[in-house]
């Protein structure tokens, strides 16, 4: 059965299944190490090796694969990781576990367009103010809940490997009870990317034993590294309700397998010739599939009208476009001047409308009634057409005057 | 009783030649 349709085949909504969207995705790193080799570290032996590919690998309690950046000598320095999803994905938590220990200073950013504009989902720092600029656990209100926040929760040094970074997307903001009417939400989970920049690792005493966190304005000449085990992106493929799975297109690129008659990488607009009604997303309470527009079976096309739409109580807002079989109408559903409705036929048949076929002497003009078919005759002509005289009437020599009365 | 349909060649378009239809 299909989970976008009920067991009468009523549409409604259906989403795809909570996976981890990062397993088997690409991680760019701005450093790895092993290149050149070191002692711990070599790009070129795979027993030594630590590429970004080992942050959404399968990970065993047994055998922990671990990303490994370079040796760093000064802090602080960033390094990033950039997780590229290939579509939009309703993001409800990222997840880092360490190899190394934590960073003192951690950010997590969002990208909504593939990597060209990004904006902050979370920072982690035992001091906020002074790295991000952020005061320390800020309440989030309806007012900001599309703003990033800043914790010195998930900062501590220990344990030193092992430890967890784990920012869920949704935690604390009060519109979360109600994501289905907050586009303000739906709109903050939904990522096309995740980035993690590491500004700054836990303080490290150099050789002569000095704490140089703070003295030197947060820079550290001890060596250090990050490690990372485990990258994962928990959430759903996006498609607004209208789909159950994703699938890879030709393209090999991830797309909704769309239902409810929408279309687009996450069924965000109506399929063709289903313009009736705005597009909308599904909602536990309403499938809000796209519906056909109303033509008759005389239209191949059709736009949406918002005037009609309200004017009709938002039920309606569809208008043909090039009505055939001299059909008329915003759902051709009468025929065009010169045609008459042939009510033995259904408005649906394709011979609906009738040409009224008008005498050219005997009819005033060539358009009849459209549900009669009657033309207008001159004075004295009868029939549907106009094509004879009427009682008492003869055809004269005259096409201004075709029937004169019998003397 | 029906009449007979108008029968085109009994009318006279000399003054009405704009008016002729296409026959």
């Amino acid at each position: 059965p299909d989970p976008c349709y009920d067991e009468n085949g009523a549409p409604r909504r259906c989403i795809p299944e909570f996976v981890n969207a990062a397993f088997g995705k690409e991680v760019q790193a701005s450093s790895t190490c092993g290149k050149p080799p070191t002692r711990h570290c070599n790009a070129s032996d795979p027993r030594k090796a630590h590429p970004p590919s080992y942050l959404t690998d399968l990970n065993t309690a047994a055998n922990m694969t671990c990303w490994r950046s370079e040796m760093l000598h000064h802090s602080p320095q960033n390094i990033t990781l950039t997780l590229s999803l290939g579509k939009k994905f309703e993001v409800v938590y990222v997840s880092l576990q360490f190899c190394s220990p934590r960073p003192e200073s951690t950010a997590i950013f969002k990208s909504m367009d593939y990597g060209k504009t990004w904006v902050p989902y979370q920072y982690y720092s035992s001091q906020c103010r002074k790295i991000y600029g952020k005061p320390n656990k800020a309440t989030v209100t309806k007012q900001n809940e599309q703003e990033a926040l800043c914790t010195d929760g998930q900062t501590d040094l220990y344990p030193l490997t092992g430890g967890l970074i784990a920012f869920s997307t949704l935690d604390g903001r009060p519109s979360a009870q109600d994501f289905d009417n907050s586009p303000v939400l739906q709109d903050w989970v939904t990522a096309t990317d995740i980035r993690v920049i590491f500004s700054r690792p836990h303080v490290f005493r150099d050789k002569g034993g000095r704490d140089n966190d703070e003295e030197d304005g947060g820079t550290s000449s001890s060596p250090y590294y990050y490690a990372v085990g485990e990258l994962q992106v928990g959430g759903r493929c996006k498609c607004n309700g209208h789909a159950s799975r994703c699938v890879k297109d030709k393209e090999d690129k991830l797309v909704c397998d769309c239902k409810h008659n929408t279309e687009g990488p996450e069924c965000d607009r109506c399929k063709p010739f289903h313009y009736d009604r705005p597009w909308q997303r599904a909602n536990t309470r309403e499938a809000n599939e796209c519906l056909a527009c109303n033509c008759n079976l005389h239209a191949r096309r059709c736009r949406f009208n918002m005037e009609l739409y309200k004017l009709s109580g938002r039920k309606s807002g569809g208008v043909c476009l090039n009505c055939r079989h001299n059909t008329a109408g915003r759902h051709c559903h009468y025929c065009k001047e010169g045609f008459y409705r042939d009510l033995s036929k259904s408005i649906t048949d394709r011979k609906a409308c009738k040409a009224c076929d008008c005498h050219p002497v005997g009819a005033a003009g060539k358009t009849c009634n459209q549900t009669t078919g009657q033309c207008p005759c001159k004075d004295g002509v009868t029939g549907l057409t106009c094509n004879r005289c009427a009682k008492g009437y003869q055809q004269s020599r005259s096409p201004v005057a075709p029937c004169i009365k019998i003397p | 009783d029906v009449m007979p349909t108008l029968d085109m060649a009994l009318f006279d378009w000399t003054d009405y030649e704009d008016l002729k239809p296409e026959m």
